[in-house]
């Protein structure tokens, strides 16, 4: 957005991750984020907030990132590489 | 409206307060939880009754970490969480943050009614909505006034009346709850290089950069998330992420940021690089002498939360600057025997974001916790089993690892 610290930047992605806009990081898969997926995190948490899908982190997106809220995550992570089909 | 996947079975259900918060009588927590509830019953064929049993629903102020993997935060931050039901032992509970000034019908504080109607959706197996006027959106709104008066906004009423039906008509066919798309997954990672041993090594330097814990070994390093998660168990290669360090440097003693402009500070042997986010500023190295430490290096650096100042340490000694000023503190150096419970010749220290303080050493850290300069008991402990996610061999030792992760080394997802 208008140039966010690297703080914010770090702190959003904390953020994200808690409510379940980005995967947990895996630390037995290295993968790294990249800057559309976190753009596209950001495009999701502004939708479900009711922000413009700017997918920045501007200054309405922090402010609304800052507010008291309910602990539990805004989307429901599943399990990576769980499939639903079984083997028969 | 989203709904959890899971709902009670049946249509009594009981409640139990199990304290009150310290701005609130008992009584008037009590009443405004039976009420809360009862705006769920109002649109439903729900009915809760309170009882002194185990109840269904269990309701109670807590603070800080409280054994079920969502911590609270103080005032302000996170207010409240609950179980949907039928999902384990805690299916039904609800907290609410202790530290949370708790209030209801007025501007003044958080509205402990609102919050409480949020909570219990999450109880009776709502999810999250993004709807405007619902009172299931995750962020608090403020104040829904008179909670004698108050009505479920039609969001909700859908939702809910989806789990449970209308009041005075027939149960609606549930609906098959819609789950909430992953995204992608990442490419398989590549061919990996030989790397030191995150779980016996000791570490060169460790930092705390932008809230996070930087472990640095060789040319390699690892990251912890402030949430104490690590990125990856496999290092990233100094010159691959820091950009402007020499190729050949063996390795780095001390790495820090600065507290006056966010610029981060690594140090090896008699030289230091500043760095403006990942990338070198002209003009270095510089001498260390620029601090006024006429030393062979340092072993550790790192500014501690409690005054802003920049400490250097060196075999038994310690030094702390001032970098508004530029300039070291008169006074120093002092004997690092302050720091009471570590020993000398230190690996490295951080400063964390709740104003605790970690010394590393060989494969052990010791906490200082908040500003005191004596080390907590019960330290050292393993740097490896508290940071590094290695699995626990040998028989339980202390750990502060966070809530929800297993000493063996298993990592726990809350799942749907």
């Amino acid at each position: 957005g208008g140039n966010p610290s690297a703080r914010d930047i770090s702190k959003g992605v904390d953020w994200l991750t808690r409510y379940g806009y980005l995967p947990p990081p895996d630390p037995f898969s290295a993968r790294q984020q990249t800057l559309e997926g976190l753009r596209e995190a950001v495009k999701a948490m502004q939708r479900v907030a009711g922000l413009p899908e700017t997918g920045e982190l501007d200054d309405a997106t922090v402010r609304m990132m800052n507010k008291p809220r309910c602990s539990l995550p805004d989307i429901i992570m599943r399990p990576e590489g769980r499939s639903r089909r079984n083997k028969r | 409206y989203a709904l959890s996947g899971s709902v009670w079975d049946k249509k009594l259900l009981t409640w139990r307060l199990e304290n009150s918060p310290n701005t609130m009588s008992q009584d008037v927590s009590r009443t405004l939880i039976g009420t809360a509830l009862a705006v769920w019953s109002k649109e439903t064929q729900l009915q809760f009754r309170e009882t002194r049993e185990q109840p269904d629903i269990r309701v109670e102020f807590v603070t800080g970490s409280h054994g079920d993997g969502y911590p609270f935060d103080g005032q302000g931050g996170t207010l409240g969480h609950a179980f949907f039901p039928g999902v384990g032992e805690r299916a039904g509970e609800t907290h609410m943050d202790a530290d949370e000034s708790w209030s209801y019908n007025t501007e003044e504080g958080t509205d402990l009614f609102a919050v409480a109607v949020h909570e219990f959706g999450h109880s009776l197996g709502l999810y999250h909505s993004s709807s405007e006027n619902s009172i299931m959106k995750p962020y608090y709104q403020g104040t829904v006034g008179d909670p004698s008066r108050y009505r479920l906004p039609p969001d909700d009423v859908d939702g809910i009346q989806t789990l449970y039906g209308q009041p005075d008509s027939g149960h609606r066919p549930p609906v098959t709850p819609t789950r909430r798309a992953l995204p992608p997954r990442g490419p398989s990672p590549g061919p990996r290089l030989p790397f030191p041993d995150r779980c016996s090594t000791n570490f060169d330097a460790i930092a705390n950069i932008r809230g996070e814990a930087f472990f640095f070994k060789n040319r390699y390093f690892w990251r912890v998330q402030s949430s104490r998660q690590l990125v990856s168990l496999n290092p990233a290669h100094l010159n691959r992420f820091w950009l402007g360090l020499p190729p050949d440097l063996p390795k780095l003693d001390a790495v820090y940021e600065r507290t006056n402009d966010s610029k981060i500070v690594f140090i090896s042997g008699t030289s230091y690089w500043v760095f403006k986010d990942t990338l070198v500023e002209p003009g270095y190295p510089r001498p260390l002498a620029d601090f006024g430490l006429n030393t062979d290096g340092v072993d550790a650096a790192f500014v501690w939360k409690h005054n802003g100042k920049t400490y250097f340490f060196r075999k038994n000694l310690f030094w702390r600057f001032d970098e508004k000023r530029g300039q070291m503190d008169s006074g120093y150096p002092k004997d690092s025997s302050l720091w009471q419970g570590v020993p000398p010749n230190i690996d490295d220290i951080i400063s964390w974001e709740n104003g605790d303080t970690y010394f590393f050493k060989g494969t052990q850290y010791w906490k200082f916790q908040g500003g005191n300069v004596e080390a907590d008991p019960g330290y050292p402990r393993s740097t490896a089993l508290n940071w590094m996610y290695c699995p626990l061999e040998g028989p339980a030792v202390p750990t502060d690892a966070p809530e929800g992760r297993d000493q063996r080394g298993c990592s726990c997802t809350c799942t749907d």
